[in-house]
């Protein structure tokens, strides 16, 4: 364990907490994209199957249940909660994920570093997590202005795979053999969809005005 | 062997 990484992890972890909080406070979920949550909840899914099998430490267990549950309740809360599901903008919200999942699945099966059930869903799930946060952002830019929780939210998310990028950086330096192409690259995709939201999030607080990014 | 020191990331 790196500072970087325990930095990411708890970046992540305020990411899913702000959102949380967010919709359990003030009971909405304005501007909260229900596709990238779903995809996160099937990429935590799918990434975490080893969890009762493959013991790590019991911050990386603790960590895990506490992203599947975020997310998974996320998910209920924007559906199923009376109150919040009428916040949330459905006819804004058309983003085809499916049309994320399926070639993120098909790109698992070609391209992975073992061919067996866990590796690929694994990898599935790397793929997937790069291209999650579309809708999200697809949301953001049609309905304009962005309350400053969902825009934390993103920042929060785009911050923790910045600082990912460093511990992959770290730790190829200081573990000989640490090589990951799949997840290096899927991680620098993934960050790379934020550059421009952290341009926008860095003019709008430079300027001290509403956040709202160009059509 | 190396794959799995990937997998102690989150």
């Amino acid at each position: 364990m790196n500072i970087f990484r325990l930095a990411g992890d708890m970046t992540h972890l305020a990411s899913v907490l702000v959102l949380l909080l967010k919709i359990h406070t003030i009971k909405s979920c304005a501007g909260v994209s229900l596709k990238t949550q779903e995809l996160y909840a099937l990429v935590f899914a799918c990434r975490y199957l080893d969890i009762f099998t493959n013991f790590v430490s019991l911050y990386n267990t603790v960590m895990k249940l506490i992203f599947l549950g975020s997310s998974f309740s996320i998910v209920w809360y924007m559906r199923y909660h009376k109150v919040v599901r009428r916040s949330y903008d459905k006819d804004q919200d058309t983003f085809r994920h499916y049309f994320l999942v399926l070639p993120c699945l098909v790109l698992a099966l070609l391209i992975n570093e073992k061919f067996t059930f866990k590796e690929v869903m694994w990898t599935f799930s790397l793929y997937l997590e790069a291209v999650a946060i579309l809708p999200q952002l697809v949301l953001l830019q049609r309905t304009r202005n962005i309350d400053n929780l969902t825009g934390q939210y993103v920042f929060l998310l785009g911050a923790y795979r910045g600082l990912y990028i460093l511990n992959w950086i770290y730790r190829y330096f200081t573990e000989p053999h640490f090589v990951h192409w799949i997840t290096w690259i899927s991680g620098l995709v993934q960050t790379l969809l934020y550059a421009d939201f952290f341009y926008y999030y860095y003019q709008s607080w430079k300027n001290n005005q509403k956040l709202h990014l160009p059509a | 062997d190396d794959v799995d020191d990937a997998k102690d990331e989150l």
